[in-house]
């Protein structure tokens, strides 16, 4: 089983 | 005042139609270096990257910053009015609440403009690190979008592993599993069809097809695409635009429970 993570757990927000 | 124009609506076209499966809606920041675009998709996984120059455009003129908030259904009906070899000029005043579209045809007998009404939008912004990839794949776009598809029939993930022998896709599902090993080539005499691989260390990483699917809508913009993976960093995907810019598509890897 794989989880999808988001995009904010590998870059920081402006 | 802002305006830039392109000989041909096509490659417009083909820009929106590499960003619209992703995007409902995205701002478009106006300088006088030319136009980006970086928008994530609804779900925060994928994110779209987009860089059109100055110096690409037939004409362009931007003489203070300028983001144009667009809703991307409108754009594209807006879009389907012009024929593809018509000219496009997109316009906007300083501080404008929205944006003419002029398409004029080849031998200027027809000139239409369409305004539309531009957005105020919430854009969150991510800070995205140079990063020194483990692997960058080289290969015909076209080939590229064929395994997505192919693969996606499969299951809901392919798995990409790149070593220095080659670069496997492979997918598993209920039907059974499928796998696609491309080789690097060495055909000097057509380069548009070589695959090569820069190979750091080997990486195999797993990704939702739903987004490559998405990100192959690009392919009509460039015969090239590149794809750069470490472990556990978003995949980039990338397409040149030739002489105008590049979109890059970032796409969070799917990881084990």
């Amino acid at each position: 089983p794989t989880n999808q993570p988001t995009l904010m757990n590998f870059f920081k927000k402006k | 005042m802002f305006e830039a124009r392109l000989v041909s609506s096509g490659t417009l076209k083909k820009v929106l139609d590499a960003i619209k499966d992703l995007l409902n809606e995205a701002s478009f920041d106006c300088s006088d270096t030319g136009i980006q675009l970086q928008a994530m998709d609804s779900s925060h996984v994928s994110l779209v990257s987009l860089s059109l120059r100055a110096d690409g455009f037939d004409k362009y003129r931007c003489d203070r910053n300028l983001t144009m908030g667009m809703n991307l259904a409108s754009m594209t009906k807006i879009l389907k009015c012009a024929n593809n070899d018509d000219t496009v000029t997109v316009k906007a005043q300083d501080d404008a609440d929205c944006v003419t579209f002029v398409f004029e045809s080849k031998k200027q007998e027809k000139i239409s403009d369409y305004e539309m009404k531009l957005m105020n939008l919430d854009q969150e912004h991510l800070g995205i690190p140079e990063t020194d990839f483990s692997c960058v794949i080289h290969m015909p776009s076209g080939e590229f979008s064929r395994i997505c598809r192919d693969l996606s029939q499969f299951g809901e993930s392919v798995i990409i592993s790149c070593t220095k022998e080659g670069v496997r896709f492979s997918s598993s599902g209920d039907i059974g599993s499928a796998n696609i090993k491309l080789a690097q080539t060495n055909n000097i005499d057509k380069e548009e069809e070589t695959v090569s691989i820069d190979l750091q260390e080997p990486v195999t990483l797993t990704f939702a097809c739903q987004y490559l699917n998405s990100f192959t809508k690009a392919t009509p913009l460039s015969n090239r695409v590149s794809l750069s993976m470490s472990a556990n960093v978003p995949l980039v995907v990338e397409y040149e635009i030739p002489d105008l810019g590049h979109i890059r598509y970032y796409l969070a890897p799917k990881i084990e429970e």
